[in-house]
């Protein structure tokens, strides 16, 4: 069971790979993986070995054959279509935010209740009206939304969501949301970001 | 040596404890607090143990003892000051977010190269000059900087908040920053959260 932060540091891992890749290197160690993501060596180790025995001992990880094996444990080569409803200035930066697109992870349609918005282009897209987005989901296929509307209303916008199908539900907004057992919700709250990067302010060289 | 994945699930502790502590519940198990944040009861124990031995066997963590435990580790009672760079539309979602007040982070300064914007206010804050962040920051003993403007312009805003004594950087931009040793410096990557995202919807039930 590789749990939740197991999975992120993969993914952290991972997009280290691409960057020494550009860089030319041929190894890597479990050590300079780790430093890059601020992990210890040990740590490293433990997550890849999960995913089956990749390493040479004193040689280190071979770049290309291991980015293959995380791409393949991330499904990189999967292009996912995502919703999001909520297209204020959150909605608008992860609109504009390439990294999403380049990691395989595309919006395709965007929604919306503020009848001064519904109708205008935003990242490539027409933000389209939320009370139609169970017509216009239905037909499309999309397994991710992405929620960034106002707490009042995020509920109300998950149960729609899940009823077009979407089975994963990335929710912004700071209120408790519930969903059935067979939908993966994530909440994301950017002031636990706040809280590490404090923690190792305050306890520099302690650590 | 906890390492940043168990800072944030020390985080995410304490913020489940705060929504018990509103539903009035006396004990907490590490079977409930893992439920609710996805991690399993031992991962919990562990993280825990860190700091000391909290939990009686059998009967769980008293809730308010925890609580007050995990404010002390991530010393909540301190109130910290935040200078943020950048306020377009993600600079300006983050303004808006009343979740860090709430745990105590507060952003007390904004900057913009933006001729439109400078002078305007955002989020109950006038938007200075960036070329004005040196003279107007060294009086004000800031610990963090939230960095949300275009990559190009990332390294030239870090140095600049390092240069007046910023310790701790949250930078939001995709691009590589090099920062002395002695500088915190955490990326934020929201295309991490999708893969983990994807990652249990596709391997749901396997896990
Ligand atoms: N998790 C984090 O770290 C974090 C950070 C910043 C903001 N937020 C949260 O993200 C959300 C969006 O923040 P923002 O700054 O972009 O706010 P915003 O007001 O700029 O944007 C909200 C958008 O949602 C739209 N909307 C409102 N009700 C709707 C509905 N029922 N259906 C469809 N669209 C609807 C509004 O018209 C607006 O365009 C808020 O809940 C905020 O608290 C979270
Ligand atoms: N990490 C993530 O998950 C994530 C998500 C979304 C966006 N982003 C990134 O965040 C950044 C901001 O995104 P956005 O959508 O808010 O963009 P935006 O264009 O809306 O905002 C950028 C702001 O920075 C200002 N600016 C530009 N150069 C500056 C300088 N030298 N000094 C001060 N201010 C300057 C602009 O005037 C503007 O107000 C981008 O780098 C984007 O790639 C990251």
């Amino acid at each position: 069971q590789i749990g939740p932060s197991g999975v992120t540091r993969i993914a952290l891992y991972y997009r280290v790979l691409s960057s020494l890749t550009e860089e030319g290197v041929r190894y890597v160690s479990s050590e300079e993986l780790g430093e890059r993501t601020g992990n210890n060596a040990a740590q490293v180790r433990k997550d890849l070995s999960y995913f089956g025995n990749f390493g040479k001992p004193g040689v280190g990880y071979d770049l290309t054959d291991l980015q293959d094996k995380l791409s393949q444990i991330l499904r990189k080569e999967d292009s996912r279509k995502m919703a999001l409803v909520g297209v204020g200035n959150l909605g608008s930066a992860l609109l504009s935010y390439d990294r999403f697109k380049e990691e395989g992870f595309q919006i395709t349609a965007i929604f919306d209740n503020d009848r001064r918005k519904i109708g205008c282009q935003r990242g490539g897209l027409v933000i389209q009206d939320v009370t139609e987005l169970k017509p216009i989901l239905s037909k499309d296929g999309i397994s991710i939304g992405i929620v960034t509307v106002p707490s009042a209303a995020t509920q109300k916008v998950v149960d729609e969501l899940i009823e077009v199908g979407v089975r994963a539900i990335l929710n912004f907004a700071p209120s408790r949301v519930t969903v059935p057992d067979f939908i993966i919700l994530q909440n994301v709250d950017l002031s636990i970001e706040l809280d590490r990067l404090s923690f190792f302010l305050e306890n520099k060289g302690s650590i």
